[in-house]
Order: structure tokens, then C-alpha cells, then sequence
């Protein structure tokens, strides 16, 4: 299975929407500083990862929501969408096409100020049915698959029993 | 049982690891490590690496890049041992010179046939190695493009070129 | 007293770093700021940078990049306010892209004539700009040398350096 | 004022005797990874900053002795000393050169299992009268005039009371 297609909308500074059509094997990004990289590695997070947003560089969830540029208003939600090829049925669904998307929205109401729901081919998942889905198919972003600016080299400062807590994930 | 199994996935990342760092050291020696060799689920593991031409040293002796260069092959081990489809590095090249960089990414270039990588470097001795390329751009307005870039587009990404893609 | 003697100091580091910062973001936006301006000894001392055609934003939101300049530019106005006479920069420039390290490169080149500069650096960008370059070696044995070089021995580190190893 | 000459016995990477002669202005140190640029940076620390051995990448003083290498026997001691052109006299000491100093050798008896010392132009110092040396000419390593390799964004990422701190010291 492969990553076929990132969809963006209004996540950190991708306003509106934005489709990056992916390959197979190895795709190199690049380009000046600040100009939204990490934050292409942060919408993959924010879909596979942890729940939580301070491994986005973000104190609180809504401060993900692309904040309108230099004159504009900031957005009230945001949504990322992971495509991927499962012609090898990699992912226990039977569909060739399986999209994996989480999209949270403004909602001053709620105690944490925001919704966030995920979904699996347009249907409404749960965090732990996703979880279930992705470590399955060894899609998760906690085994060391998915290494953050400045974090290559945790893996030699971390506690040995965080260490071990990486194999046991295998095991 | 647990203990079984746990020991079974630490000899096979071991082995991935112990050839890996060989190779991508140059000829230093890797391996991992039990703190509690009777029982895996007593002590944590521990990681060594002791490059080319030099005694054994504490792991926080280690150069910047060759910390990166031992947590690579580990990382590489791990995918030996138990693939996944998809890896998103950003900047793993950041400690490491141009000799080094070039040796990661031909490696990435090579386990990219069992996996889907997308690689995010600053370094076009990394980025040369990719088989597909995109830039990452703003136009002063605050919003992020993708754009599809040939490897001639960065062929010189240390200087003018950067300016013309930015 | 001592609350007066800390504005001065805050406000004329300020003054360095608004127009040090605007200079190496090429038309962004920084300053320093008391936690508590009534009083610089309650509260700590804030740091802002808003990079060119952005929105104001929380200092961990910027990238590696970015956080690294506003760095940079709070060293330079520590310098200009209380200069010392001796830097020693260790790779400093790890998360610039090509056209910030050499901004960088250019900036300290400009600061060396009123303090002694020592800066380590893997990127020939930043090390173009040097006046004296050494190379520190090791020959398999485990020992370091430092050796005398000349612009050109690293004028291509990213290139013919990997092919003649290569 | 300006370092003139820096010599290093048995430190770290740099056995035997290694003298590098500096030149004021700016010095540029290049490299591939592990060949001891860092261990050269690490070298002024030892003789300028704090006397502890954390900040150099050693549990212990006595690991920064030069360990023989791949074949040979452990140093039993080091040695580093920086060499000051004062023709300005920024230094408080009515000399034209001003050489400071630190030594470190293995003593199996001592508590710590070592003795450190530190000289300025050959003569006995304690830590304090160098301190007060160092800090009047602002040549201490506590004003952020030295940056570690991946230290750079601790100015961003530093509480704001530290940050304060930093700008305390200038006071
Ligand atoms: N919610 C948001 N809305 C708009 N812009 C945002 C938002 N969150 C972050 N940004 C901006 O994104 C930029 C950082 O992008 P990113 O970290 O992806 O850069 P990068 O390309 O990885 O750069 P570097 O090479 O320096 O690591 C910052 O300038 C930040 O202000
Ligand atoms: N006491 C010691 N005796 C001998 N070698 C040592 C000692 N302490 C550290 N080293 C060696 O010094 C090397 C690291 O040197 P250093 O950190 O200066 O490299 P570097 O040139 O800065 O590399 P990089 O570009 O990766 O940062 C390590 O290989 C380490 O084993
Ligand atoms: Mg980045
Ligand atoms: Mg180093």
C-alpha cells in the first residue's frame, strides 16, 4: 500500500485546499525556510498520530486552523485527508481506495472549544477503531516511522526502557 | 510467551542493525543490547555504536552526526525487521556531512522499493536521491504551494536556485 | 538601582535586535518584551519574530529555520549592546536553508571586526565567508589533527569531496 | 583582546600535544562528522565555563582524557590552555599575554577520583578569580557568546525568566 494523495484544507499554512498527488518509493521535499514543509509532515501526524496537538507545534487544536495570513481572517476548522492505494489490502478493508480523514472544527460551546472527528471512507470512526485499522497495517506513527525535525536523534538519547517500548510495539 | 517474542524481535532488529550501522559507518561496529540479558522485560535496550578507528566510547561521546548516522541504521533496521509501507523523515540529514548525507540517501533511495518515503531535506545531496521532488513554496502572502520540481530546479540548492523557487 | 540598570539593559538590546531581525528576515518584524513592563524584575523577558508576509504567531509555531534566525539575531544584539571579544559558534547554521546560512555567513563576516570569531560549520555557504579556515581531521587512528585550509580544499564540499571518496 | 593560541594535551580526541594558532576576525572550522570540532569548542568551554563536565558530553572529568584510541592506554590527565593576546589590557592583568589554564588529573584517592586545576600565566587560581577575570572582560561562556552544536534555538525555546537572566548578567 502507498500514501496516493494528501488533501489539506486550511491546515496551519495551507489556506483553502490544496492535493498533493504522491508516488511510490522515495519523494524528496524541499524549498526556503518557513515556507510549510514541517507542516506537511504535521498533517500526516495529525491524522495518523496522537490525538493531541503539542506534537504539532501547536498548543491547542484550533490553533492548527490555517489563521487567515497577513490581513485575513483565520479559519474556524481545518481538515486533512490521507488517500491510500490498498490494492494489497494491507488495511483490513476490502476497497482498493481507502481515505483516512480528521477534521475539527471551531465550536465555542464545547468545553475544549472544538470538535474532532475521524473518518474512514467517509464514515465516522473512532479514534480506537482507526488505531486498530493502522497498527495492523503497521501504518502508525508511533514506531519510529515518522521522525520530526530535530528528533533524529532521540532514538540515541532516550531512556533504554523507551527504547525497548519501540520493539515492544513489534512484538 | 511475552518474554519470548520480545526476545525474538530484539535478535532480529539486532541483526538488521549490526550489518546497517557496518555499513553505513564505513566499517564501525553496532549492536544492541539487553541492560537485563535473562530477561527482556526486566531492563531496558541499549544501543551502541563505535565508529571506524576508534575505542569504544559512551553513547553521549558521540559526534552530532554520528549520533544520526547510528539512529539511522537503527530506523533502517527496524523497517528490515518489520516494514512499514510509509516513512516521513524531516531534516535527518541535519548533523550529517555531504559524505554521510550522500550514503543515507542512497540507502533511502534503495529501501525505497519495499516502502513509500517522502524525505524532507534542505541538503541537494540528499534530495538528488529522490525519485520524485517537490517544493514547498509561499508567495509572500502567508500561504503554502506545492510545486512539482526537477532535480535540475535544485541542482545547486545551497545558492541562486533556492532564490528563483522562493 | 538594579530595576532601572535591567530596562536600560532591555531596552537597548531591543533596539539591536528590532533592527538586526528585520534585517536577516529581509523585512520582518521582531522585539523583546517584558512579561510585566512595570517592572522588569517580576515578570521574564518575551521574545517576538514575525517573519515577512505573516501573521503574528506563537514563537513555537515557526520552523526550525526561522526559530534559528531570531536566534541569531538575538545573539548579533547582544553583541552590538555588550560586546565580547570572542564567539564560538558550533554549527550554528544546521536549520538554514542556502540563502539564510549565507546571510549569516555575511552578517558575521561583517561583526568580526569588532570581535573574534570562531565557527564551526559543515556548510560551505558559511564557511565561504571566513577569513582563516582550519580543517580538523582524523586519520583512522582515533587522533585529531587541524590542519590549515584554503577556500578552495572545501570549495565543493557537497561535490567533488563525495567523488573522490565516492 | 583575542585567543592567539590554543593548546590541547590529551583532550578528548587530541592526543599528545595539538597547538592551533588563531588569528583575530572570523575563523571558519570545517570537517566531516567525528573528526573533533566540537571536541575543540568543548576545549575552551572546559578552561572558560562551568567546571562541571555535563556540558562537554562526559559523566565525569576523568572521561575527558584521551583514551588511547583504538589500540592504546587511557590518558591519566589533560590539559588546555588558551593563550590571550591583552595588548588592550580588557583582561585585568598588566600583561601583554595572558595564557589561562586548566588541568585535570587522575587521583584514585581523591573523593572525586581526580584534581583540577586552573592557572592564569602559570600561577595557581581558584575558579573565583578567574570568574572575576573572565567577567570583566566578558569573556565568561554564561552570555550565550558560546553555542553548542544544536543549542542555537534555546533562546526560543528558554522559559522567559531564563531569557531575562541572560540580559541580567549585561546589568
Ligand atoms: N495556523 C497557521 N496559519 C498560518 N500559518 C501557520 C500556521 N501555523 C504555522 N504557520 C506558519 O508556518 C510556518 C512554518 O512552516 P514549516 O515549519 O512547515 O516550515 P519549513 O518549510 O519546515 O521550514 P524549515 O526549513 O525552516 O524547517 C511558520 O512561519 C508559521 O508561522
Ligand atoms: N576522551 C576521548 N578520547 C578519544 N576520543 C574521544 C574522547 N571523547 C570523545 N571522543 C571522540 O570524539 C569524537 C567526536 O568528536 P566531535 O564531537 O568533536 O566531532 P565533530 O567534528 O564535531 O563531528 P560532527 O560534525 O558530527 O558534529 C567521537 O567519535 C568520540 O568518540
Ligand atoms: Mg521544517
Ligand atoms: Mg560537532
Amino acid at each position: 500500500m502507498y500514501l496516493k494523495k494528501l488533501r489539506l484544507h486550511n491546515f496551519k499554512s495551507f489556506a483553502g485546499t490544496t492535493e498533493v498527488p504522491f508516488s511510490t518509493g522515495f519523494t524528496g521535499v524541499a524549498g526556503p525556510n518557513g515556507m510549510g514543509k514541517s507542516n506537511i509532515s504535521d498533517s500526516i501526524l495529525f491524522v495518523l498520530g496522537p490525538p493531541s496537538s503539542k506534537a504539532l507545534r501547536a498548543d491547542r487544536l484550533t490553533r492548527l486552523f490555517f489563521d487567515g495570513g497577513k490581513t485575513g481572517k483565520p479559519a474556524t476548522e481545518c481538515e486533512v485527508s490521507l488517500i491510500f492505494d490498498n490494492t494489497d489490502r494491507a488495511l483490513a478493508i476490502d476497497m482498493d481506495e481507502v481515505e483516512f480523514t480528521r477534521y475539527v472544527k471551531l465550536a465555542p460551546g464545547n468545553p475544549d472549544g472544538y470538535y474532532s472527528y475521524f473518518y474512514v471512507n467517509g464514515r465516522r470512526s473512532t479514534q480506537g477503531e482507526m488505531d486498530a485499522l493502522l497498527s495492523k497495517a503497521r501504518l502508525s506513527a508511533d514506531g519510529y516511522n515518522i521522525v520530526q525535525q530535530g528528533e533524529i536523534n532521540r532514538i540515541i538519547v532516550m531512556s533504554p526502557l523507551e527504547r525497548r517500548g519501540l520493539l515492544e510495539r513489534l512484538a | 510467551k511475552k518474554r519470548v517474542r520480545l526476545s525474538e524481535v530484539i535478535q532480529g532488529v539486532d541483526q538488521g542493525y549490526r550489518t546497517i550501522y557496518a555499513e553505513l559507518s564505513a566499517g564501525g561496529e553496532g549492536e544492541l543490547e539487553m541492560e537485563d540479558p535473562s530477561d527482556p522485560l526486566k531492563g531496558g535496550l541499549l544501543i551502541r555504536a563505535r565508529p571506524l578507528g576508534k575505542k569504544a566510547a559512551r553513547l553521549e561521546q558521540l559526534s552530532g552526526g554520528e549520533k544520526s548516522l547510528a539512529s539511522l541504521a537503527f530506523i533502517f533496521a527496524l523497517q528490515r525487521y518489520d516494514p512499514s509501507p510509509l516513512y516521513v523523515l524531516d531534516e535527518v540529514d541535519m548533523s550529517l556531512d555531504g559524505i554521510n548525507a550522500e550514503n543515507i540517501g542512497r540507502m533511502l533511495r534503495r529501501n525505497s522499493t519495499k516502502a513509500q518515503f517522502i524525505v524532507i531535506s534542505l541538503r541537494k545531496v540528499t534530495l538528488k536521491w529522490a525519485e520524485h521532488l517537490f517544493g514547498v513554496t509561499m508567495r509572500g502572502d502567508g500561504m503554502s504551494r506545492v510545486v512539482g520540481l526537477r532535480l535540475d530546479d535544485i541542482v545547486d540548492v545551497d545558492e541562486r536556485e533556492l532564490a528563483k523557487v522562493a
